[in-house]
């Protein structure tokens, strides 16, 4: 079953931890 | 390809004079009056109305459709707002159809812009907000009041849920099937090693949390290898955990656990490897209690609802993205990987003799989309370990197969033809594992432009496929490689390129896929990998596989990751265009289905399926330019 597109609401916080995570 | 067309009789018209309803729309009128009424009593303004349960599951109990029954519109994603003159609904490109199927003309369709903006614009100021606080999560809460800080609009929390009141007695009761343990050789480890694992987790976290509250009803059934079935496709049962280095406490309904169940639990001791019960309606007071000592709680920013969050003094909480539980669960140890891969060898098996009875019966003018979803559930049903569907079977014939969730009822489907493309989405739950897969078909003669989409779709799949990445990667990273191939010819797909999977658990398996808010990608954890195109009023196509992320071999040293497909289905012939792959494209695909062959085929053998067997090797002889 196709997954929901990631909601505008919780990208940036998201991305923020994920940017963090791939530079370590 | 043509634009969708105009004066469509399956979609509600509301500018027309007088409004154009389907006969699929519900009609909100009493329904909105009751909730206004409930409303006003409260002095609210507005009312928000989220798509989840106290757990933020996806797929919700039946109890729990508030905002499907207030609004009439039954997709899983979509949040509603209630003011005292508008209602309206934001929901994502997936079930943008689906809404102006199923709602009147009460309601205004969102399909972009947020949810904040409209409440600024539509409540006055000094406005109240009312919402339901087992109903949001934390981090959809964060957002919202963020947006109207200094707005003097004001969220109120309201434990006493308004749509409830207006449901009555209408609002079906709670589930009351039994909770029971899934036997060991189902299980990657024991309760207790896992209870272990996660306190050691929870030792090493550099907050030093004193305990782990588990909200996602994913965690606190994978935690304690219980099942039941209070969801449906989804086998849990509504409970918490709050488990500490000396104590855990299961929040739940005790009278649905046996005997048997109780023992397995260890519930008659208090040491730190027992299950200690409470009732399922005290977590609130519970969690508050034990906020009151010396203690730091780590909670999920996704999962923990903001009725639970706001009990907790703000110093005593921990807030991570997800519980330690979740990164674990997503790394499958080798017993689970093997349960979740033979799962996936039987259910090829179901997709395989639907394919071959799709192809017999189609011609005959006898099988609709319903028929045939009730025909594939059947054939899952019938299988080892069996537990029924995973989600609702999408059976999808035509225009149809646009719509990403479309899923036929008895009363309103579609012929199948062979005139036209067919697309099947469907999945099993199996005590040994959760599967999903998508096969798009077509039995006659299709367009030019629908085998160049089709090809690009497979290309899609087989580019991220066979991708060789750094261990650690975010799915993020790779998501554009699945698009690539559309993306080239200007063509794209509104949904996410994967999900992670479950042990007999959920279909759509947080933190795992291709977005920004998953996990890094490492060994042990499966994903699905699902590019599609959907022609708006024509076609769909949508090709699904799951896939284990496991060590790649490179010419230098290093840790590197690729994936290893365990859906053994093979595609459609008839709507691979070989001119557009590339020999890499090809050489992967006549390896993978040598690898369908090897999997599949002894298991057909050995049920004497040789029709299905004969149509195995038709469909995966070597394909070249």
């Amino acid at each position: 079953m196709a997954p929901r597109t990631t909601s505008l609401a919780s990208l940036w916080v998201a991305s923020t931890l994920a940017i963090l995570s791939w530079s370590n | 390809p043509q634009a969708g067309s105009l004066g469509r009789e399956d979609v509600r018209n509301c500018s027309s004079n007088p409004p154009f309803l389907p006969v699929t729309a519900v009609n909100t009128t009493m329904r909105l009056a009751a909730l206004r009424q409930q409303m006003q009593a409260w002095n609210l303004s507005a009312y928000i109305i989220t798509d989840t349960d106290a757990h933020m599951s996806e797929y919700i109990g039946k109890h729990d459709e508030r905002r499907a029954w207030i609004s009439g519109f039954s997709g899983t994603a979509g949040t509603a707002v209630v003011t005292m003159r508008k209602a309206a609904v934001w929901t994502d490109s997936r079930y943008w159809t689906q809404a102006e199927r199923q709602m009147d003309c009460n309601w205004e369709l969102h399909r972009e812009g947020d949810i904040p903006s409209w409440v600024l614009a539509e409540v006055p100021a000094e406005g109240r907000v009312g919402f339901d606080p087992f109903l949001m999560s934390v981090d959809f809460w964060e957002n919202f009041d963020l947006e109207l800080q200094g707005s003097k609009r004001y969220l109120v929390s309201i434990t006493t849920n308004l749509v409830d009141l207006a449901w009555g007695s209408e609002r079906p009761p709670l589930p009351s099937q039994p909770i029971y343990a899934l036997p060991e050789e189902f299980t990657g480890s024991t309760w207790q090693e896992k209870v272990s694992t996660v306190r050691s987790y929870m030792k090493n976290h550099t907050m030093a949390p004193t305990a782990l509250l588990l909200s996602a009803l994913d965690e606190t059934a994978w935690l304690f290898n219980l099942r039941s079935s209070d969801i449906p496709y989804n086998p849990f049962f509504y409970s918490y955990t709050l488990l500490t280095d000396s104590s855990i406490r299961l929040f739940v309904n005790k009278s649905r656990l046996s005997l048997e169940t109780l023992q397995y639990l260890n519930t008659n001791c208090t040491s730190s490897m027992c299950v200690q019960l409470e009732d399922y309606s005290q977590v609130r007071d519970s969690v508050k209690a034990y906020a009151s000592g010396d203690v730091m709680i780590l909670i999920s920013i996704e999962y923990t609802n903001y009725g639970l969050y706001e009990v907790i003094p703000k110093e005593k909480v921990v807030i991570n993205m997800y519980t330690p539980v979740m990164g674990i669960k997503a790394v499958k140890n080798s017993k689970e990987q093997a349960l979740l891969k033979a799962s996936h060898v039987r259910d090829a098996v179901v997709v395989i003799q639907y394919l071959v009875w799709l192809e017999k019966n189609v011609p005959k003018g006898t099988v609709d989309e319903f028929s045939g979803a009730e025909y594939i559930d059947d054939l899952r049903r019938k299988e080892n370990f069996s537990s029924g569907p995973s989600f609702e079977t999408i059976s999808a014939s035509g225009l149809n197969a646009a719509l990403a969730h479309y899923s036929p009822t008895k009363e309103v489907n579609h012929k199948l033809s062979s005139d036209e493309m067919y697309l099947v989405d469907s999945g099993g739950q199996y005590w040994d594992g959760t599967t999903d897969i998508t096969r798009t078909v077509h039995w006659g003669t299709p367009t030019a432009f629908q085998k160049e989409a089709y090809t690009r779709v497979l290309m899609g799949n087989i580019d991220l496929s066979r991708i060789i990445f750094p261990a650690n990667t975010p799915g993020r990273i790779l998501d554009a490689l699945a698009r690539k191939a559309l993306w080239e010819v200007g063509l794209n797909y509104g949904h996410g390129t994967g999900h992670g999977i479950g042990n007999f658990l959920c279909v759509h398996e947080w933190p795992v896929g291709f977005q920004s808010n998953n996990i890094n990608m490492n060994k042990g954890m499966f994903t699905s990998i699902e590019p599609g195109y959907y022609q708006d009023g024509e076609f769909g196509i949508r090709l699904e596989d799951v896939a284990l992320v496991v060590e790649a071999k490179t010419k230098y040293p290093g840790a590197y990751l690729t994936f290893e497909v365990v859906s053994f289905v093979p595609y459609d012939r008839n709507l691979i265009d070989v001119s557009l792959l590339s020999p890499e494209h090809l050489q992967y695909l006549n390896r993978y289905y040598q690898t369908i062959r090897e999997k599949v085929g002894p298991e057909l053998q050995r049920r004497q399926l040789l029709e299905e067997l004969a149509w195995l090797e038709e469909h995966t002889k070597p394909l070249s330019a």
